[in-house]
């Protein structure tokens, strides 16, 4: 379960720390 | 740059992972973990191009590979659970334990001497010399010991222009 949280939470950060990039 | 509170949530989830039992805490600890690794992630192709390119596709190379490490822990567990137990078979089997890890340990009791016996140059002396002699009768015993030896300085020595390059 814990390796899934890692590679959920992962994705989704790495997504919304480029998004927020392309934004500024 | 965000990397930095990549790095901060990844010590504060293993701290915490490390810390607490509790099974929930421990998801907690994962979810931080994975958000940190994202936000630092997000950031390398940035650190390797020193400080040049934030959109340099090896960060898409390497968020890949950590994504495929990931899914195969997560869908393949048992496969990699096995292939762990059939390398520990094989290394008891074929003796190899005689051989680099043997090395380590070596090294390992030479370390602890340093600091058992800080005080009396003397003892430390003789006592290395008896170690490092213990260390020579091993190679003459398990003649395999100096062939990984060699091949592990080898190596090491190759990396290390690797990283130099």
């Amino acid at each position: 379960e814990a390796p899934f949280l890692i590679f959920l939470s992962f994705l989704i950060s790495f997504v919304i720390a480029r998004v927020y990039v392309l934004m500024l | 740059h965000h990397f930095y509170y990549g790095v901060i949530l990844m010590i504060i989830a293993g701290w915490i992972a490390i810390i607490y039992k509790d099974k929930n805490v421990h998801r907690i600890a994962a979810v931080l973990y994975g958000a940190g690794l994202g936000v630092f992630f997000d950031e390398l192709g940035l650190l390797l191009t020193h400080f040049e390119d934030y959109w340099d596709p090896i960060t898409y190379t390497a968020v890949i590979i950590i994504a495929l490490i990931l899914l195969n822990i997560i869908f393949f567990k048992n496969f990699w659970r096995s292939v762990g137990s059939e390398l520990k078979y094989l290394v008891v089997t074929k003796k190899l334990h005689y051989g680099p890890f043997n090395l380590v340990g070596v090294v390992d009791i030479m370390d602890e001497t340093q600091d058992k016996i800080p005080k009396t140059n003397r003892i430390v002396n003789i006592f290395m010399g008896i170690v490092l002699f213990a260390a020579g009768i091993l190679v003459i015993m398990y003649p395999t010991l100096l062939y990984y030896w060699v091949a592990a300085a080898f190596f090491l020595t190759g990396l290390s222009y690797f990283i130099k390059g």
